[in-house]
């Protein structure tokens, strides 16, 4: 039951898997799984779809989580919001609105296979764990989309962490996030990916320093939306492109979705700015998660009223 | 719970100013395993960035004596990797 579950704590992809089949079962009217893709060792990729049901197909946001594997506090952040989804639709205006009006499919696990390596093997594991054509594992699925492929910002040596992959698309998991992403294009209106950290509110281009021909309306929702998360506990956010804010880099998941057509595409890097990175307290997903809702939220809502 | 340890293994913090400081980092890389936390590898570094690397403990004197050397603006943010593995899961619950 998910009564148990315990959303301050790190969890498992065997604690994730089974949270899944319960929350599920449990909230039959709001939630359904299904699977999108295998990944390379074999486990099955599961979506949840969160949203009233509804005769007719409505415009839905897709938002993803984990697709570096030890940026621990990304799943933790997706199984919170479903959690809160499910647990303040009816009660609060804004999630009542959105999950009435449209749908989200959350992906609490992008790199399931990695985020099991950092449990079992070694916590500090970026990539996949596909065997490349060399003695080294993995490929930085977050430089596998078809973006300005393996250019600035990626490594064509399977040995780098920011190894881009033999070709675009060849992680299988990225594959099938992108065929779910394409198969969907005409309802999906915003993409949002959840990363750590560096306290980032990032949107196209990272493979360019082009700016997107909606830069302005980007900027400004990103803005409006950090404001929002900074309100809860005064965390300081940066917005802007990801070429000129952090740094340039190819083949990233939100400048591909951005090119098919998503318009809105986002990439969240959470808590904090260094003093933890990757080994965020426990004691810290609640006060992150929380924070992140209301600007998750803002964009989301921001979205429905601007289709 | 992961078998692999990091004891003693360092994060540093490194503010290259100019490029001369980007090329020590990229040579550093190039001699030693290291592992970058932000950017994502040694070809992202720039001057004027926060560069957070991950290093063995096997090589952290080797990094701070060449730190020292390269008048580079640098600190130690985590002193000890497994120690903060294991205060990642500092929740009353566990």
């Amino acid at each position: 039951s998910t009564m148990t579950y315990n959303y301050e704590k790190y969890n498992t992809w065997q604690n994730i898997e089974a949270w899944m089949s319960s929350i599920t079962a449990e909230n039959p009217t709001l939630v359904s799984r299904s699977v999108i893709g295998t990944t390379y060792e074999g486990r099955k990729m599961h979506l949840l779809k969160l949203g009233r049901r509804s005769s007719s197909t409505k415009p839905a946001i897709f938002m993803d989580c984990g697709i570096h594997a030890r940026e621990w506090i990304s799943p933790a952040f997706c199984q919170w919001f479903v959690k809160e989804a499910v647990s303040t639709y009816g009660s609060d205006a804004t999630m009542t609105s959105l999950l009435n009006n449209m749908d989200v499919y959350v992906l609490p696990v992008f790199n399931i296979d990695g985020y099991d390596y950092t449990w079992k093997r070694n916590r500090m594991w970026r990539k996949t764990r596909s065997r490349a054509s060399s003695s080294c594992y993995g490929t930085d699925p977050n430089r596998n989309f078809d973006a300005g492929w393996c250019t600035t910002g990626a490594s064509s040596n399977p040995c780098s962490d920011t190894y881009c992959g033999s070709k675009p698309e060849s992680e299988v998991e990225v594959k099938a996030v992108a065929d779910f992403i394409r198969q969907n294009r005409s309802i999906i209106k915003a993409y949002i990916t959840i990363h750590s950290y560096s306290q980032l509110l990032l949107f196209p281009y990272s493979y360019t320093t082009a700016l997107v021909e909606n830069h302005s309306e980007l900027l400004e929702v990103a803005r409006q939306a950090a404001k929002a998360l900074t309100s809860l506990y005064g965390t300081k956010y940066t917005s802007g492109p990801g070429a000129t804010t952090i740094y340039p880099a190819a083949g990233g998941s939100d400048d591909w979705a951005y090119d098919l057509g998503v318009k809105y595409s986002y990439t969240f890097e959470l808590r904090d700015t260094g003093r933890y990175g990757f080994l965020l307290p426990e004691s810290q997903i609640r006060p992150t998660c929380q924070e992140t809702m209301l600007a998750v939220k803002y964009i989301a809502s921001y979205v429905q009223n601007n289709p | 719970p992961s078998s692999r340890r990091f004891d003693g293994e360092k994060l540093y913090r490194l503010k290259p100013e100019n490029e001369v400081h980007v090329g020590i980092i990229k040579d550093l890389a190039n001699r030693i395993e290291i592992d970058f936390w932000k950017p994502g590898s040694a070809e992202l570094v720039t001057p004027k960035s926060e560069v957070d690397i991950h290093v063995s403990a096997s090589h952290s004197s080797l990094v701070a004596t060449l730190l020292q050397q390269s008048g580079m603006e640098h600190e130690v943010l985590i002193a000890d990797l497994q120690a903060a593995v294991e205060k990642q899961f500092d929740s009353k619950e566990r």
